[in-house]
């Protein structure tokens, strides 16, 4: 009850009505999301249980590694209603034409084949929170000084899916293990929106606000 | 954290 209460409000991505709908104001309007659904997540962090007792550095860490993980999390939990069509925001749901259309196939792909997943599990917003959180302290960064700080958060976490699924799925005991199993695939497709992103940055002439463009080079 | 500055004021400033 806790991440559920901590859960941000919804983001829109308010395309700019001026512009024509070409690639470039897809790309614009993704990247301007990208960067405002950030600072959403830097300020959803700080109530995840236990998060701020971590030295600052080691937040930062933590944050610079998996923040794009979260951030796909959200797109497709969101998507899980559409096949084939990515749900960025309300206002912002790109199908396999506009995708295609602003060089996003390979992104699109990547989180509808996530969607699919989470769709297959029949996942609900109670194992979302969880899950998301999960993904916040399963940071593999190098950079973390105290990992031990951060595999205690992870096994609070943990157990708290347990007790979750224990409760309310006493007959299926596979259910935790077959959610967290979901983040090898989430890393993936992070993966590929992180090459997404920057090569959108290599290629100049979509603006990027400075705390995506920090996040990005982290 | 020089390099990484806004997501250093973001996480020291209060919500």
């Amino acid at each position: 009850s806790h991440l559920l209460v901590a859960e941000p409000e919804k983001l829109f991505a308010m395309p700019d009505p001026l512009q024509p709908d070409t690639a470039q104001r897809t790309l614009t309007t993704l990247c301007d999301l990208a960067d405002r659904e950030l600072v959403v997540i830097i300020g959803w962090a700080k109530h995840i249980p236990g998060f701020l007792s971590l030295s600052l550095a080691d937040q930062m860490s933590v944050l610079q590694s998996v923040w794009l993980e979260v951030l796909v999390l959200g797109v497709a939990y969101r998507s899980l209603g559409c096949e084939d069509e990515v749900v960025f925001a309300e206002d912002f749901v790109l199908d396999e034409e506009m995708s295609r259309v602003a060089g996003l196939t390979e992104l699109n792909a990547a989180i509808s084949q996530l969607a699919r997943r989470f769709r297959a599990l029949n996942v609900d917003r109670e194992e979302f929170v969880m899950l998301k959180a999960i993904a916040l302290t399963n940071s593999d960064s190098v950079y973390i000084e105290d990992m031990e700080a951060v595999q205690k958060l992870r096994d609070l976490l943990h157990q708290a899916l347990l007790e979750l699924e224990c409760q309310r799925r006493p007959d299926d005991p596979q259910r935790a293990g077959r959610l967290l199993l979901t983040l090898p695939l989430l890393r993936q497709t992070a993966g590929r929106a992180l090459n997404t992103f920057y090569s959108i940055k290599t290629r100049g002439g979509v603006p990027m606000h400075k705390l995506f463009l920090e996040m990005l080079e982290a | 954290q020089e390099k990484h500055k806004i997501l250093h004021k973001l996480l020291q400033n209060g919500n």
